[in-house]
């Protein structure tokens, strides 16, 4: 669950 | 990636790159707040922390360098440019952050997504975001003219975000339908804080008078 949280927007 | 959000990117970097050349052209940041560019540069160091560890791709990667490095060096100029900061007057930018800041840094810890030092720091980025411009609005209701420059990049700095409203609606009905309240909400309010100054804004445009913000 944690790893799966992306942060990939500026 | 979708054109919403390159939009939204796109218009961010437009209004750094903006604040920047005023400032390097003018030597001057009069009508700016330190505050509200101090408060950017810890949103970004706080959200960007993962730079050094997750790769998304090079234009992510080199989005946060640009941010970081411009935002870092919009204060540097601000705070110790022989020149620039004679034209920084800190009696009229009194907004005290730290009634910013730890708010939202306690908020980030009672409400995220998960307690990890990473996730936590993002969410306090996204919280400090939604208000770091608060500052700069009220020096705005406090300047008598505002300078086209200036209106131009507070304009810029709020469309971003708008940009980002469409491209997360977008997201959610063609990618992956994934709920995320957090920056959801957080963008909202975001918006929604420079909602009066769109409409002096684009008044002032329109009828081709100068920016006033009622006091």
């Amino acid at each position: 669950f944690v790893d799966d949280l992306p942060h990939d927007e500026l | 990636m979708n054109a919403f959000r390159l939009a939204g990117d796109m218009t961010h970097l437009l209004s750094i790159i903006l604040l920047l050349h005023k400032i390097r052209a003018m030597k001057s940041c009069a009508g700016i707040s330190l505050r509200t560019q101090e408060l950017y540069v810890i949103v970004f160091v706080t959200r960007y922390v993962d730079l050094s560890m997750k790769y998304y791709s090079f234009y992510n990667s080199i989005m946060k360098i640009v941010f970081l490095g411009t935002s870092i060096s919009i204060v540097w100029y601000m705070r110790y440019h022989k020149v620039v900061k004679q034209t920084y007057n800190k009696d009229v930018d009194t907004f005290r952050h730290i009634f910013l800041i730890l708010p939202c840094f306690v908020l980030a810890l009672l409400i995220n997504r998960a307690f990890t030092v990473i996730e936590v720091l993002w969410t306090f980025s996204l919280y400090l975001e939604a208000v770091a411009i608060l500052p700069q609005l009220v020096l705005l209701q406090r300047s008598r003219n505002i300078d086209n420059l200036t209106g131009n990049y507070v304009f810029l700095l709020g469309a971003y975000r708008a940009f980002y409203l469409l491209n997360w609606i977008y997201r959610f009905f063609i990618e992956n339908h994934q709920v995320r309240w957090i920056p959801w909400l957080s963008g909202l309010l975001q918006t929604a804080i420079y909602a009066d100054f769109f409409y002096y804004y684009i008044k002032s445009w329109k009828n081709r008078e100068k920016l006033k913000l009622p006091a």
